[in-house]
């Protein structure tokens, strides 16, 4: 299985936005 | 993108396109507002910076979008140990743009992959504007192809134990073409780890494109996850240029200041 780092290691370098977030449309 | 389709425009909200003299040479990431990730071997040295050009939210090459947004280089940072134990190994380079990127539903960043982090049973995914076929046809629209990750010792018994270095991953179907090729050099390799994608290669080379036996290989990012904070965090960011005064504002600016200087005399 992937393991997944907790969130708090994320690397988002953007102040404003959060890194690997894309916009997710309804259908 | 050997076996891939047309993508859709907020998709792969982080995929640059590197240009250099007016044309579409190699791929990127956007990582940070003023920082596009791409490989080595896109910035060889005797190229101008001055030729490069930066484009984000862009799907079709040839057509600018409402969110597209196009940036000049303000420098290029090529890892050190780009060429030095493999003819093409370190193959990661960072690049200021001059401006920052405003983010939008179609132009966002993508996650590094930390240092440590596991990969394995990943749904992992390349996109690029690179070769569609073994004869060189390309495609303006980007493509997108979902590839299997190939065991790293795998990869090594298949390209030679010397080829594959600890900073190189390997990842395509070889059973159904499915691969990166020329163009696409400097794309992402992204996986999805619960909601979130992180990027985890950086399209870098391979026995062509469509050799069955032999996948792409990939920077491997996590490798340089901490030389890409280091450089992000403590380069200074572009010089911006100042707003030219009118001569009858900057008079009025100097008296206001020569009063000011006076009063705080007084």
């Amino acid at each position: 299985t992937a393991h997944r780092h907790p969130a708090s290691e994320e690397v988002a370098f953007s102040r404003d936005v959060a890194c690997g977030q894309r916009h997710v449309q309804g259908k | 993108i050997l076996g891939g389709v047309d993508a859709l425009e907020t998709k792969w909200p982080w995929q640059a396109s590197v240009h250099y003299a007016g044309f579409h040479i190699c791929g990127g990431s956007i990582i940070d507002e003023y920082w596009i990730l791409s490989a080595a071997h896109c910035f060889d040295r005797n190229k101008n910076i001055k030729a490069f050009d930066m484009y984000v939210g862009l799907v079709d090459l040839k057509i600018a979008g409402n969110h597209t947004q196009w940036f000049e280089v303000n420098r290029v940072i090529i890892h050190p140990t780009y060429g030095l134990y493999h003819s093409i190994g370190g193959d990661i380079a960072l690049v200021q743009l001059k401006t920052r990127i405003v983010f939008s539903d179609s132009v966002l960043p993508i996650c590094i992959a930390p240092p440590d982090l596991t990969l394995s049973n990943l749904s992992c995914w390349a996109t690029g504007w690179g070769s569609i076929s073994r004869q060189g046809e390309t495609s303006n629209k980007l493509q997108e192809v979902r590839l299997p990750l190939v065991p790293w010792q795998l990869c090594r018994l298949l390209y030679g134990q010397t080829d594959i270095l600890p900073d190189m991953l390997c990842a395509g179907n070889v059973r159904d073409m499915k691969t990166a090729c020329e163009g696409d050099s400097g794309g992402p390799l992204v996986c999805e780890f619960d909601r979130t994608w992180v990027q985890i290669g950086i399209v870098s080379w391979g026995q062509g494109c469509a050799y069955p036996m032999y996948p792409t290989v990939f920077t491997r990012v996590s490798f340089f996850s901490k030389w890409i904070h280091h450089h992000i965090e403590n380069t200074p960011l572009p010089l911006q240029p100042l707003p030219a005064l009118s001569s009858t504002l900057g008079a009025i600016i100097n008296v206001l200041m020569t009063s000011l200087a006076v009063l705080s005399v007084l």
